[in-house]
């Protein structure tokens, strides 16, 4: 069936609940990728025949592809979107200088985005109380006094 | 770990496009008949012989599938209820929704039981009602369960409960163990 | 921005082109 792909990528994604980050899994991605490239000649092939053959009996398969297009979109969307939730919150635990061994679980794409987003939060804190700036990620539990 | 905030999912029969909860239940199956043929989607059928799966076919879909092609108007496929949001089962669970093991009959009863509310079912008002007195009844067990399991092995708690009733117990737990923690000054 | 630049250059660049969108970003609860 299509799409099995996708939902592993999610599953593998979602047993490690407890936000650890597992490593990026590229070949994972490219799979559901080259599946959506299927899905999307096949259906170009028969909206064609569709149109210029009349056709019109094949309007419920390409409406069936099209929902496992829009299927694998979304599970690549999110697989991608809650892993960058993951590498956010790791900014928050360990401070700007991740430990290499969770390095070493990001994509390349994901420490670009990661860089991106400790400048964006770096801007934000020096905005915050006058010359010196703010350091928010510091106390975030009430000290012991 | 702390900062991490999953997307959550939807509530009622909302889905959250990108929360992985609501990804994992749209894959859960549902009964379904084919309205219209399918052409050169043979291969997907377990008999597979022809090119097509024929109209009248009765095969069980992905919930995102169902709702994809459940289209008033040009119906391609129809949806037939699950059994246990059939009336047999709806009965049990207005009996004593507590001796029911949701794990098992779910796992995510009430989100996916939400989602047939997409499909203009004539039992709609019945399955709604029977989702909410379900939890009704069982919420306070839970509460009462998770308010006093303090250091102890839950498993056995949370073995029978549903997804929704598990996040909501874990939520209890949390509550009680930084309440705890709270008293002893740490 | 950052996010979507993100998502555009690792999949949605490489998805059939009615699919490249990323409105549902905005579907993301505050």
């Amino acid at each position: 069936m299509f799409c099995e792909k996708a939902i592993e990528l999610i599953r593998e994604l979602h047993r490690s609940g407890d936000g650890s980050l597992p490593a990026f899994n590229e070949d994972g991605v490219r799979q559901v990728l080259e599946e959506m490239k299927a899905l999307y000649e096949q259906n170009q092939t028969d909206v064609h025949e569709a149109k210029s053959d009349g056709r019109s009996d094949l309007i419920p398969t390409i409406t069936f592809r099209h929902c496992c297009l829009l299927r694998n979109r979304r599970c690549i969307v999110s697989y991608l979107y809650d892993r960058l939730l993951r590498i956010r919150a790791l900014r928050w635990e360990y401070g700007s200088v991740l430990p290499s061994a969770l390095r070493f679980q990001m994509s390349a794409d994901e420490m670009v985005w990661f860089n991106q987003y400790k400048k964006s939060l770096a801007t934000y804190m020096r905005s915050l109380g006058g010359d010196e700036g703010l350091d928010v990620t510091q106390d975030l539990t009430p000290p012991k006094s | 770990s702390e900062a991490y905030m999953p997307v959550s999912a939807g509530l009622g029969s909302e889905e959250n496009f990108l929360s992985l909860e609501d990804i994992i239940m749209s894959h859960e199956k549902l009964p379904c008949r084919l309205e219209m043929t399918l052409p050169r989607l043979g291969f997907l059928d377990k008999s597979g012989e022809s090119d097509s799966i024929p109209e009248g076919t009765k095969m069980e879909l992905p919930l995102w599938l169902a709702k994809g092609l459940y289209d008033k108007k040009r119906k391609i496929v129809s949806v037939e209820l699950p059994k246990i949001y059939k009336e047999g089962w709806r009965t049990v669970f207005n009996a004593d929704a507590n001796v029911v093991d949701l794990h098992r009959l779910g796992p995510y009863y009430y989100s996916f039981g939400c989602q047939l509310l997409n499909f203009d079912s004539p039992e709609n008002p019945e399955i709604a009602q029977t989702l909410l007195q379900t939890f009704v009844g069982r919420f306070r067990r839970i509460m009462d369960s998770s308010q006093n399991a303090y250091n102890e092995d839950t498993s056995g708690l949370v073995s029978r409960l549903d997804e929704l009733e598990r996040i909501l117990f874990h939520a209890g737990q949390k509550g009680l163990n930084e309440f705890q923690r709270w008293e002893k000054g740490q | 921005a950052n996010t979507e630049t993100y998502l555009k250059n690792v999949a949605l660049k490489h998805m059939p082109p009615n699919l490249q969108t990323v409105d549902f970003l905005k579907s993301v609860p505050k």
